[in-house]
């Protein structure tokens, strides 16, 4: 699931710094 | 839980909706009513106007006066012009899974829940939340857009070709009906927080938790709706409802998407929503 969701685990995990979309 | 905890709660994700959320339910009230002196939205009714407004479909909190001095950008055929509207409204929609992702992520309980149901509740949660947030920015007539720099008509949208006509018309008609509950901002965050709390989402692995949670935020959202809509009885029940039409709703749009990108040799999905989209429904 995490391999095939990477960016949506990224989101989740990550708070602070803005995520490149 | 005591009524105190279930008021503070509900108090948290009010304010967590104001702090995620660009266009709150107030906000696009006071712009659709045109209280916002002088400030009113781009209308986009025909081709023309789309190609003059579509310029600020994707861009933040655009001033006033740079709206009003923009240079119209070469015209492009219908056609061309339907894909890259589309395009940018992509990329707003990305933008609003990462405010609905924050959202959750402020649910009391939510983080401490296992990852891969993270993952799950957001991954079917998200478009839920994306339409039901739709819903405050439309009336019968047409739709904000754009942070609420632009109102786009319902007879414009209905106008353009197949099957890009086809994809806002539901969320009118589900919309219209939606609206007419009347719920203000705070009852929203708590509806939110209850589509994403749902434990019968496919693969959850925990949902004992999960359901928990989500018991907290109905008993909050029934005691909100209660003491704010005294004369409401049944909106608790209506407000319920509403979450089988979201889930019909949501799978005639991923069905859409996924002939979309069928048929248009040129569409490009973005990553983030490839992601939900892919084996959802």
């Amino acid at each position: 699931l995490k391999e095939k969701h990477k960016i949506l685990h990224r989101l989740l995990q990550n708070s602070t710094s803005p995520v490149d979309l | 839980p005591e009524s105190a905890d279930l008021r503070a709660l509900s108090r948290q994700l009010c304010l967590s909706y104001h702090r995620h959320f660009p266009l709150t339910k107030s906000k696009a009230k006071a712009i659709l009513s045109g209280k916002t002196h002088g400030n009113s939205p781009f209308v986009i009714h025909d081709m023309k106007s789309l190609t003059a407004g579509q310029y600020f479909i994707n861009c933040r909190q655009l001033p006033v006066l740079e709206r009003q001095r923009s240079v119209l950008p070469p015209e492009e055929p219908a056609g061309e012009l339907e894909l890259s509207v589309f395009r940018r409204l992509q990329f707003r929609s990305a933008e609003a899974v990462q405010e609905v992702t924050e959202f959750a992520k402020s649910i009391p309980g939510f983080t401490e829940l296992d990852m891969n149901d993270q993952v799950i509740l957001l991954k079917y949660g998200v478009i839920e939340v994306m339409t039901t947030m739709l819903a405050p920015l439309m009336n019968k007539d047409g739709t904000l857009f754009a942070y609420g720099q632009i109102f786009m008509t319902r007879e414009f949208l209905k106008s353009l070709r197949k099957p890009f006509c086809e994809m806002m018309e539901p969320k009118f008609e589900f919309a219209v009906k939606f609206n007419v509950l009347e719920l203000d901002d705070s009852d929203m965050a708590l509806f939110f927080a209850v589509i994403i709390l749902s434990g019968d989402r496919p693969g959850l692995v925990n949902v004992k938790p999960i359901e928990d949670l989500q018991e907290t935020v109905l008993l909050a959202l029934e005691l909100q709706l209660k003491t704010i809509h005294p004369d409401c009885p049944q909106l608790f029940a209506k407000l319920l409802q509403k979450m089988t039409d979201l889930r019909q709703l949501v799978a005639d749009h991923v069905r859409l998407i996924h002939l979309l990108k069928k048929q248009e040799v040129q569409m490009c999905l973005h990553p983030l929503l490839q992601e939900i989209m892919r084996d959802l429904y």
